[in-house]
């Protein structure tokens, strides 16, 4: 959960 | 982003243009669920708030809000239309969507990333997406016959979510650290439930007949 872009999909 | 994921989005937007294009151009809704697509409209409002708060990229701030934009427009297209709202099938579109509802909201409220807002209405958008088609599907297998335009509807959404899957796959192998597992998990079974309705389509694209469900 600390990936900045962990919610990068649509 | 990969070709799969692309492609999965694409196929996401074909499956909104044929809707939008069968009911302006037939001025017509039927064969079509208000509650699957008044959950679709809710998915997209509950998985965007990020819009406000995470920037990803410009495609995808563009794609969210043409998601946003027209699910809510077909909702509204459905129930104020004069014209297209009386050719809904009411009386066929029975599923009782409130339980998917509460269901959703449950289950993230259970199982989420994080207990943050955003994370618990994240969540609920992917669990609720994964089941958000079943009024859809119950109301093509109680109308028997499915117009071309809504089998290509429901066609295109089971393929967007074919594609997610093997952009899933592609990103397990080429990513380090790739673990979503809640998206991932409900993604199998929002595709899972294509499959019986993909195998017909396939049957009838094969023998080149009328797309028809058996009751």
């Amino acid at each position: 959960v600390s990936d900045r872009n962990y919610h990068d999909e649509l | 982003m990969n070709i799969f994921r692309f492609a999965g989005d694409m196929m996401h937007l074909t499956s909104i243009l044929v809707l939008l294009l069968k009911i302006y151009a037939t001025k017509s809704c039927s064969g079509i669920s208000l509650k699957t697509q008044e959950l679709y409209a809710l998915v997209f409002l509950a998985r965007y708030l990020d819009l406000f708060t995470d920037f990803i990229s410009v495609y995808n701030t563009i794609m969210k809000l043409v998601f946003i934009v027209s699910s809510t427009a077909i909702v509204w297209c459905m129930k104020r239309d004069r014209v297209v709202r009386r050719s809904y099938d009411k009386q066929l579109d029975t599923f009782r969507h409130y339980f998917l509802l509460a269901a959703s909201f449950a289950l993230a409220l259970l199982v989420n990333e994080k207990f943050t807002f955003q994370e618990i209405f994240w969540a609920f958008s992917i669990y609720l997406e994964a089941v958000a088609i079943l009024p859809q599907l119950v109301l093509l297998q109680r109308s028997g016959n499915v117009d071309n335009l809504t089998g290509q509807y429901v066609f295109f959404l089971g393929a967007y979510r074919a594609f997610y899957i093997l952009n899933w796959i592609y990103r397990y192998f080429t990513e380090t650290h790739f673990s979503r597992w809640i998206a991932c998990i409900s993604g199998l079974v929002q595709t899972a439930l294509y499959a019986d309705f993909f195998y017909y389509y396939y049957i009838s694209w094969k023998n080149n007949t009328k797309l028809k469900l058996p009751a």
